[in-house]
């Protein structure tokens, strides 16, 4: 079974900004 | 075939042939015959005796001899100066007379192209006070690189066709070791040579002792009561080999007509003194006739253009290599440029000269815990309950999280 890849827009960014990617 | 490689193709040295490095060149003379006092006889084109004639060819049939002015006075220094235009190995110097030969005479050489100058042989009748020099000393390896004096050739007679020959490296104790003697390779390299005639020889019945004068007379002092004499030379020759360190076998002229060695062995300059730009594996080295030395490009897989030496590697690695690349492309790092840098791994299967050796980590930015992946299999270090080479999946029983932090959370409550 191949697990999905991350999706980035799922994460909350409100207290990691500086960690949040371009594309996000 | 090219005498710098044999058969096989390895280098071997190589050395420019054996020449007359005076022949057909121009001497520029402090003094000639006719000038700047008009003489009879010299300013006859038929009976000049210009400073061409020093190098001309030398034929017995027809002998032609440079001649000085009238001199009346003593010392009264007639230079003779020859540029070679290159530096040079010799091998001797010598002069044929037409006149009887100078009673002090002083050899000259310049590293430099006449601006500084080295004593290089000096013969008188009276070493000591002329030169400050005994007379006929022995040569020993502490003077081997110095100027020696000797009363031998002085003599007045013959009257017309004595020869003073000076060998470079007759007796010197290292001349038998040349390849492995710095200093002898450098006493005998010069780009000019200078012969100073000081005194002349004065006939006997002027009162002149043995050698051209009292020996209670100091011979720097001038004399000016002399007969009118000259000094008169047929043949001045300078053997020997154009300087190329072993490194080429025939000089050349380049664009600008002046003659540089042909260098072989990835050497360059003048007298293929240094190694090419991206040759400095190893030091430069003159070649000897065990070997060639040549100089070895450095391995930097395809992926650098320059490089420089290092002794300490160089000794580290028993005299083989001391090449370090510089600025190493293609996302390479390393001495030799043999290892992808950091972000970076290798593509095992292309080979590390490959331009495209080393790829792109490209690990996840959330679930990857850096960027820096494994060198030889590109797995990027995962976060945990993340898995896969860029670390961009969660693992089977972890499911994704909204936190960056722990971006894959276990599917079991804890």
């Amino acid at each position: 079974e191949v697990m999905p890849t991350l999706d980035m827009t799922l994460f909350d960014w409100t207290d990691y900004e500086d960690m949040k990617p371009v594309d996000a | 075939p090219d005498p710098c490689y044999d058969d096989a193709g390895a280098a071997r040295r190589c050395i420019p042939e054996f020449i007359n490095g005076a022949f057909g060149k121009e001497v520029a003379v402090s003094s000639v015959c006719g000038w700047p006092t008009s003489s009879r006889s010299c300013t006859d084109p038929w009976r000049a005796h210009p400073p061409s004639y020093l190098t001309d060819l030398n034929s017995a049939h027809n002998l032609t001899c440079w001649q000085s002015e009238n001199l009346h006075t003593s010392p009264n220094n007639v230079n003779l100066t020859l540029s070679l235009g290159k530096k040079f190995e010799i091998t001797y110097v010598s002069l044929q007379f037409c006149s009887p030969r100078p009673e002090s005479l002083a050899i000259y050489k310049s590293m430099d192209y006449g601006k500084s100058w080295t004593p290089y042989q000096y013969y008188s009748s009276q070493c000591r006070r002329m030169y400050n020099r005994p007379n006929k000393a022995a040569i020993t390896k502490q003077n081997e690189q110095e100027a020696l004096c000797t009363d031998s050739h002085t003599d007045l007679y013959p009257l017309s066709g004595g020869l003073i020959a000076f060998s470079t490296l007759d007796g010197r104790p290292s001349g038998k070791d040349f390849d492995n003697s710095p200093v002898l390779q450098d006493w005998v390299s010069a780009t000019d040579i200078r012969v100073v005639f000081s005194r002349p020889q004065l006939p006997r019945e002027l009162g002149a002792g043995e050698g051209g004068g009292r020996p209670d007379e100091d011979p720097m002092v001038p004399s000016t009561s002399l007969p009118a004499y000259f000094y008169a030379v047929g043949d001045f020759q300078v053997g020997g080999r154009c300087k190329c360190n072993g490194h080429a076998s025939r000089c050349l002229k380049d664009k600008e007509g002046k003659l540089v060695c042909d260098c072989k062995h990835n050497t360059e300059g003048p007298e293929c003194d240094h190694c090419k730009p991206f040759h400095y594996d190893r030091p430069w080295q003159r070649a000897s006739a065990r070997e060639a030395n040549e100089c070895l490009p450095c391995n930097c897989n395809l992926h650098a253009r320059r490089c420089r030496f290092n002794t300490e590697l160089y000794k580290l690695s028993g005299r083989k290599s001391g090449g370090v690349c510089m600025n190493c492309r293609h996302n390479t790092a390393g001495r030799h440029c043999h290892y992808c840098k950091e972000g970076f791994y290798r593509d095992m299967a292309r080979p590390i000269t490959h331009r495209r050796a080393c790829k792109a980590c490209d690990c996840h930015p959330v679930g990857a815990a850096g960027k820096t992946c494994n060198q030889t299999t590109g797995q990027c270090p995962c976060k945990d309950g993340v898995t896969g080479i860029t670390c961009n999946r969660c693992a089977k029983g972890y499911q994704q999280s909204r936190s960056p932090v722990a971006p894959c959370i276990s599917e079991k409550p804890p």
